[in-house]
């Protein structure tokens, strides 16, 4: 159903359909462990199945997480006299 | 300030937008963020070219990575005019840059950039004043989100994606920020989520930019 909704085609018996059975395994696991944390009625945030579900973490951040971040001054009521502006 | 708000309401945010295996979040942010800031002098709402600024922003590595501040910084030295996406169409890989003749073209007056940690109050209200703000957040879990307010589960000072806040909403229990991504519209809330305000989850408030337009 996974391949079929994400538009996947892995061939079973595949080393590559093997990788992402387990990759997809391991989604289903994570996503037991992060709903643990979630309550009813505040909006908590609800994990499961979408079309990153079978990548492993490591994959999802090299192909998605690809910023980094820079140090920015703390924000001080004084700040707001020095816009960078021509 | 307001209980909600959010840019779309004031139909200046572009749609949602894919990087598909393009690791370009953070020109991503910054040009939708101009985007918007843009069309709030009242001019049209333009879609302009993410790939110009993935091929261009020298200090970045394109497809492979960078940073939102960089890409500003480089926008503000050079004044390069961002042209429009049909112009420059994305392609998901790091291409030369080129220029092409256009008469059209946004170029950024400055920007700013902040830490705004411990001070989301502050950032709420420097959204409405310069327009969506680009941040950097740690996302590793946002791999498997589906929806509602991420309260858990992520870092501060761990950043590794890039993304654009439009809007916040504190009517409910949790207030959140309401976050833009560029994974597609059928991700998370139709390519948004959620973010909780007031702890610094996942260091929304850590690195916190806007371009003047």
């Amino acid at each position: 159903t996974f391949q079929e909704l994400y538009n996947r085609s892995y061939e079973p018996g595949t080393n590559q359909f093997s990788r992402r059975l387990k990759a997809f395994q391991e989604s289903l696991k994570r996503h037991s462990h992060l709903n643990s944390f979630s309550y009813d009625g505040n909006g908590s945030a609800r994990y499961g199945i979408n079309q990153f579900s079978d990548l492993s973490p490591q994959e999802f951040k090299d192909k998605y997480l690809r910023s980094r971040s820079e140090l920015c001054p703390k924000y001080g009521h004084l700040e707001d006299r020095s816009y960078n502006v021509d | 300030l307001p209980s909600r708000f959010d840019w779309r309401d004031k139909n200046v945010v572009t749609p949602v937008r894919s990087q598909q295996t393009c690791g370009g979040c953070w020109a991503f942010s910054v040009v939708e963020g101009i985007e918007t800031a843009y069309a709030v002098k009242g001019n049209p709402l333009v879609k302009l070219s993410v790939q110009q600024v993935i091929d261009c922003s020298y200090r970045n590595q394109g497809c492979n990575g960078g940073s939102t501040i960089s890409a500003l910084y480089w926008l503000n030295q050079t004044h390069v005019k961002l042209v429009k996406e049909s112009e420059y169409p994305f392609k998901a890989v790091t291409g030369t840059c080129h220029f092409p003749p256009s008469s059209f073209g946004v170029s950024i007056k400055g920007y700013v950039a902040y830490d705004f940690s411990d001070r989301e109050d502050v950032m709420m209200e420097k959204l409405i004043e310069f327009g969506p703000l680009a941040v950097t957040v740690d996302a590793l879990s946002w791999q498997d989100y589906l929806g509602g307010i991420i309260q858990h589960h992520c870092s501060s000072q761990e950043a590794n994606h890039a993304v654009l806040i439009t809007g916040f909403d504190r009517t409910g229990p949790v207030p959140y920020w309401i976050v833009r991504n560029s994974w597609g519209a059928s991700w998370g809330n139709e390519g948004y989520v959620y973010v909780k305000i007031g702890e610094n989850v996942c260091g929304i408030a850590d690195t916190v930019s806007a371009a003047i337009v």
